[in-house]
């Protein structure tokens, strides 16, 4: 079992930092296992640096880049161990515009692995589905399912029903 | 593997049986605040085996029956079908499609299924064991998730990499 | 202080009830004291019920359910007990964009009263805006202030500067 | 009594010193991710008196201190002035601008001011302490309060009543 954990960690590692400087479009991020010395006790400890700023504690990095830090591990994690599917839910509201033009393209790049289902509010990261769900509560407290095109969008979120399911 | 089709039938506000069909790729889901989007993610987690209630952000298990509107009287049962598909045969069974079921009653009481066949909770815990999609796995990312893998409280990442490993 | 105590919590809890149901428009919402006996001990207990579904415990509404819910007291106390400004910063990252429409059209109702300084990433609270602040690191890492006009959003979102201060 | 100015010098990634004049109304501050908003926020707390470190997202309070990037050395000091206008006699000075000041050195060590005469931070305390805006009060909100104000785990909400009775 440590074995194992101190592999996958070593292979997790490296596509952290290399996922994190395509996520930042540079910048430095890297793993280390707190000095426990059992590695099957340690901590798991990031720290990460954005282009161009000074090494600090992670607490001081502002919310989305909070957020691109927590999926360059996520997506590592996928890399190194790919999960047959993964479901997002809003991961991408503290994200600016150019920050989640930058989630969309490593989603696209992870697409041949693993299935996405991605719960939004923010219009970019719709653009990019394959498909699209609409949920909508037309009847107060009652939820239906309508297939969605693109054009539809603004209608279902005003809860106006397009095709019956 | 994949995810083919979710039913839900009872569950959370999904009062009407809906279904929902993935194909491969990105699927996004959209619609106005409160609609029940995340009651999707929350069936996910649940057919998948969660146990405990405030995951599913209830207080007791029949918290996932669908509760009654001012409408419509509540119902009194829940039940979940997750159809994933087996063409490259991830899963140790003989076939190409595999539906699993979990069904509860007011009493509390939850029955599972394998290809409609009963089985118990641990057949389907140790069906997905192996392909880091567990109910409380990293292929399910809800919103928080991103604060607990920055602060790691309580060795959330730890836990990520053994599920990695 | 008992007394004190309250007389304002009447106060606050009328006005909660009033302007959750302005920005749900509909549906009903009200506080109470959780019945520890002495008024100064006892937590403060929300109860909240969306147009249309049936009364649950707040924990099963959804993220903008919650944000929303969360605003109408904040409001309720600014509205109780003014406060000469007030600093939000990404509160309606959780809003789909009817629920920020009408989260705006509050800000100006108590505008007469209150200062407001808003940090947000959603254009349509930008729009609302007598004035507005760029924050750029054309430099990385050294954070300067320019003075925006509406139509220069683009260009301070992209870190390009607009003009000096 | 209303915020009119906001000085920031040698203040977290405020290398050059900056200056907001805010009018009446609502105010929008915006740019990208990691520029600088969230640290205008903890600039007002801060100024306000905040004692603790991690409020403002630091491990000890000469992380707010501007620490130098990868062109630029640290400061050796952080300086916030905040001018309130007093026209409608809020505070009890005979002035109709009052400016408070806090300055911090890498020992640790803060000073405070008001219309620029030394004094104590019981001072700042006191003279802010009727009107809503203490540096815990709810006239500062970022995201995590909403979570705060819903899930009250150490009596946020009552606190909350407090302040304003
Ligand atoms: N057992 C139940 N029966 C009926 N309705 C329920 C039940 N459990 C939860 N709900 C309702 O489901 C709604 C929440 O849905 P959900 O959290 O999925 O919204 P959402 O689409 O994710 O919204 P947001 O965009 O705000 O996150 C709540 O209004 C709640 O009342
Ligand atoms: N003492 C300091 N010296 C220099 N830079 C600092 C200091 N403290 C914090 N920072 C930097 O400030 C940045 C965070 O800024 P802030 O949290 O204000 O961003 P923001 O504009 O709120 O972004 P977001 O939209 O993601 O919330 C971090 O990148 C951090 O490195
Ligand atoms: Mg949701
Ligand atoms: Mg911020």
């Amino acid at each position: 079992a440590r074995k194992q954990f101190t592999e996958t960690f070593a292979i997790v590692r490296r596509y952290f930092s290399e996922i994190f400087q395509v996520l930042f479009e540079g910048g430095e991020a890297d793993l280390s296992l707190s000095d426990d010395g059992d590695p099957l006790e340690a901590d798991v400890v990031i720290t990460a640096r954005p282009k161009g700023k000074r090494l600090q504690d992670i607490s001081l990095l502002s919310g989305g880049e909070r957020a691109l830090t927590a999926l360059s591990l996520l997506f590592a994690l996928y890399k190194a161990k790919p999960s047959p599917f993964c479901i997002f839910d809003e991961v991408d509201a503290p994200l600016d515009d150019a920050n989640i033009m930058r989630f969309v393209k490593m989603l696209k790049k992870f697409q041949e692995e693993t299935q996405f289902v991605i719960i939004t509010h923010n219009k970019r990261t719709m653009e990019v589905a394959d498909s699209l769900f609409g949920i909508t509560m037309e009847e107060k407290g009652v939820s239906r399912v309508v297939s969605v095109d693109v054009r539809d969008i603004e209608d279902v979120l005003a809860n106006k029903r397009t095709a019956p399911q | 593997m994949s995810l083919s089709k979710l039913e839900l039938i009872g569950f959370k506000s999904f009062m009407s049986p809906v279904t929902l069909d993935f194909r491969e790729g990105i699927t996004a889901i959209l619609g106005p605040n409160g609609c029940g989007k995340t009651n999707i993610v929350d069936a996910v987690r649940w057919v998948l085996g969660e146990q405990s209630a405030r995951q599913l952000r209830g207080t007791k298990m029949e918290n996932v029956i669908f509760n009654g509107t001012q409408m419509h009287k509540p119902l009194g049962c829940a039940v979940v079908n997750m159809t994933v598909d087996n063409a490259r045969g991830v899963f140790p069974l003989d076939y190409s499609e595999i539906t699993i079921t979990r069904k509860v009653y007011r009493s509390g009481i939850s029955e599972y299924f394998i290809n409609k066949s009963p089985c118990r909770l641990k057949d389907i815990k140790e069906l997905f064991a192996d392909t880091g999609t567990g109910s409380h796995s990293y292929a399910v990312i809800e919103q928080e998730m991103i604060e607990y893998v920055l602060n790691d409280a309580h060795g959330e990442r730890r836990h990520m990499f053994e599920e990695a490993s």
